[in-house]
């Protein structure tokens, strides 16, 4: 992946702060939890350096409230490996916010579109995000680098709560990475 | 450097600039 020729902006582009990839994932048959199996069933789906490039990804993916089956899109930051144990997450975690089936897709754009925007406002601190298609609900994450990090963590949640729209009651967790490689479960 | 900001509306307006493929 780290072999690839980074994206550029093209001509009269609009550049964004940070190259970004995007990836799919879906869980395979079986039980095996292994991040290993996790590592194989990451699929990189393309890399764009502007405004332009990132819509000419996004309009061609299915909408992810009409994937079926246990899958996710990550978002991350180029070079970052959507995994708890990349050296840009291993002492992070992220932020959890579970939705009721139907609001994903919207919810999931809006997510994208501030932090490729640069709406959060903490720095280098974001990584990327997920959303994830269970059977029940939709699942999405924002994860940050530095977990111990409370006022970072705490202006993350604010702006997700803000741009997200969500009812007051929605529920947002944060979980450690190392917390959950201790659990070897992600929400 | 200088910070790359955009807000919403603007980048939804970008979706449907003719450099968007």
């Amino acid at each position: 992946f780290k072999l690839r020729p980074s994206p550029r902006p093209g001509p009269g582009e609009h550049p964004l702060q940070f190259n970004y990839a995007i990836w799919f994932s879906r869980k395979s048959q079986g039980k095996t939890s292994s991040s290993a199996s996790y590592d194989q069933n990451l699929k990189l789906v393309g890399t764009f350096a502007s405004v332009e490039q990132f819509w000419g990804i996004y309009s061609h993916l299915v909408r992810p409230s009409d994937l079926s089956g246990h899958c996710d899109y990550h978002l991350f930051k180029e070079g970052i490996r959507p995994m708890w144990e990349d050296s840009a997450n291993n002492k992070g975690g992220k932020w959890i916010v579970r939705l009721k089936k139907g609001l994903g897709s919207r919810c999931w754009e809006n997510l994208i579109l501030a932090m490729l925007g640069e709406q959060f406002m903490v720095g280098e601190e974001i990584c990327g995000a997920v959303i994830s298609i269970r059977y029940q609900e939709d699942i999405l994450a924002l994860w940050n680098r530095t977990a111990c990090d409370q006022v970072t963590t705490s202006r993350i949640r604010d702006t997700l709560k803000r741009i997200l729209n969500l009812p007051p009651n929605t529920i947002m967790e944060y979980k450690t990475h190392n917390d959950s490689i201790k659990d070897n479960s992600s929400f | 450097g200088t910070k790359i900001f955009y807000e919403r509306n603007f980048l939804m307006q970008c979706r449907n600039s003719p450099l968007t493929r």
